[in-house]
């Protein structure tokens, strides 16, 4: 994979809780009322991963893939979106020296969400299918200590299954640009709360002055794939507020096996 | 010999492409598809330094130099495939997710993988009413050489087709839609076994976004560039 080497992924340590639940709003959970342990209606979370997710490792909800226990699952046309609407909530250090900068990367939210940052709030837009990467230089904790609370919304058309079922049930969900089997299909029953949720990787990452962005490597050939060129194209962000003088290399290392490399 | 250098400025609270000097290999290690030879890998590595400051980030992903073409057969309207001008048999099987509630892990697609490259297959269909994979996926693809047909998300029975038909125009935000795609194809364009974005299942997106996928997604014209010996032309892989 892509390796940002200032990669710090947070993938522990999450509480998550139904958000009618919960009587402090994103500001206070992350500036005077940070849930402190998972106690009600505070539990564990599976981040990454969806509500139901999180549900099913509670106990909350039967394991839905055994038997009919699908049906003992009350399905989001029912209960309604704020049944499924959740918090999700982590603490996470990172102390900046001077010129560097962090940035909070989400790689897969579904559909949307409200992200509070020590009592900062940073709307993230729909769709399920786009990373997120917000700037949070200026709203981290000098002492390094911060608190992250995520606010996450449902598909905006979760649809209603019809009694005979059927492939995507009502269609609806095929509005939004989201993964459609969710409303059922003739492999699998419906998804209850339609995978809502911080369903991809969290991380951090640190850079200086000078940020690397998507990189794209590509080959081209001649002579019968005796002769190859490698083209690479990359974008650089520079979020300081003078002109950085750089040198930017490229190095590319022969991979033998398993981290053996031929230099 | 494979490191270059490149000096530049970048201006302040500013965003720049750049685009290296092509770097040449003579003979490398070609990446193919399980049971057609070795799944060769290159670590690119890319650093910035900014002066007066030091390392400000570094990049690194694992690169496979290999060749995919394919093309509707006029003879059979089946789509024909070649790696690095090989024509490939292609045994493929279908794939919708690891997890319905999406628990996805690396264990979990190195296991699934494998287990597809055990059964001799060289191809992996992803479904499009499943997810746009990981990347965790594909590294997996990568190493195991199976080559991945990724497809967007529109399906027949939720787009257009069906009884009663439903959402004949696709989702309602086509923008949204083409925004995830962009964003979708920056995130796995590097993997050499990514072998064809694919519109959607049973079905062609809407007239706009096909168009928009088939431009965006077209071959580059710049790498449409015949050899100074005129002996070949040279494709992007």
């Amino acid at each position: 994979m892509a390796e940002q080497h200032r990669k710090t992924v947070l993938d522990s340590g999450w509480l998550a809780a139904r958000s009618t639940e919960v009587q402090f709003t994103g500001i206070q959970l992350t500036t005077t009322h940070p849930p402190t342990s998972p106690t009600s209606p505070w539990m564990q979370a599976l981040v990454p991963g969806t509500v139901l997710g999180t549900l099913v490792k509670n106990k909350v909800v039967p394991d839905p893939f055994y038997g009919l226990q699908n049906e003992d699952i009350v399905d989001i046309a029912d209960s309604g979106r704020d049944y499924y609407t959740f918090w999700f909530f982590t603490t996470f250090d990172c102390k900046l020296s001077i010129n560097q900068h962090c940035d909070l990367n989400f790689r897969g939210i579904n559909y949307y969400a409200d992200v509070y940052l020590n009592g900062h709030e940073i709307t993230l837009p729909k769709g399920m299918f786009r990373r997120h990467s917000i700037d949070v230089t200026d709203i981290l904790h000098p002492d390094g200590s911060n608190l992250l609370a995520v606010l996450v919304h449902p598909p905006d058309h979760p649809g209603r299954i019809p009694p005979e079922g059927g492939q995507g049930g009502d269609h609806e969900i095929g509005k939004d640009v989201a993964t459609q089997y969710v409303e059922g299909w003739d492999w699998i029953a419906p998804i209850r709360d339609r995978n809502t949720g911080i369903w991809d990787e969290v991380s951090i990452s640190v850079t200086g002055p000078v940020k690397i962005i998507d990189p794209h490597l590509v080959s081209s050939f001649f002579d019968n794939y005796e002769r190859a060129y490698l083209h690479t194209t990359t974008e650089l962000e520079n979020k300081s507020s003078w002109t950085a003088e750089c040198s930017l290399s490229i190095q590319v290392i022969m991979e033998l096996e398993d981290n053996i490399c031929l230099v | 010999e494979h490191v270059e250098t490149q000096y530049l400025s970048v201006p302040a609270n500013s965003r720049v492409q750049y685009t290296f000097p092509e770097l040449f290999f003579y003979k490398p290690n070609l990446w193919w598809p399980n049971g057609m030879g070795k799944q060769s890998l290159y670590n690119v590595i890319i650093n910035i330094d900014v002066k007066e400051y030091g390392e400000s980030d570094s990049w690194s992903h694992l690169f496979g130099f290999r060749k995919i073409e394919s093309h509707i057969d006029d003879a059979t309207g089946g789509r024909l495939f070649k790696v690095n001008g090989e024509p490939i048999f292609i045994r493929g099987g279908n794939w919708i997710l690891s997890d319905g509630l999406l628990r996805l892990s690396k264990k979990r697609y190195n296991a699934d993988i494998k287990f597809h490259a055990d059964m001799n297959l060289n191809m992996i269909r992803c479904w499009g009413g499943g997810l746009a994979e990981r990347p965790e996926f594909y590294h997996y693809c990568d190493y195991y050489g199976l080559l991945v047909w990724q497809e967007f998300w529109i399906t027949g029975d939720v787009d257009g087709r069906g009884d009663p038909i439903s959402n004949p125009n696709g989702p309602l935000d086509h923008d949204l839609f083409l925004f995830c795609a962009r964003d979708t194809v920056k995130l796995l364009r590097n993997h050499p076994s990514l072998a064809l974005w694919v519109g959607g299942n049973e079905q062609t997106p809407p007239d706009d976004i096909n168009t928009a996928l088939k431009n965006d997604l077209r071959l580059h014209p710049w790498f449409e560039t015949v050899d100074e010996t005129n002996k070949s032309v040279g494709h992007l892989s």
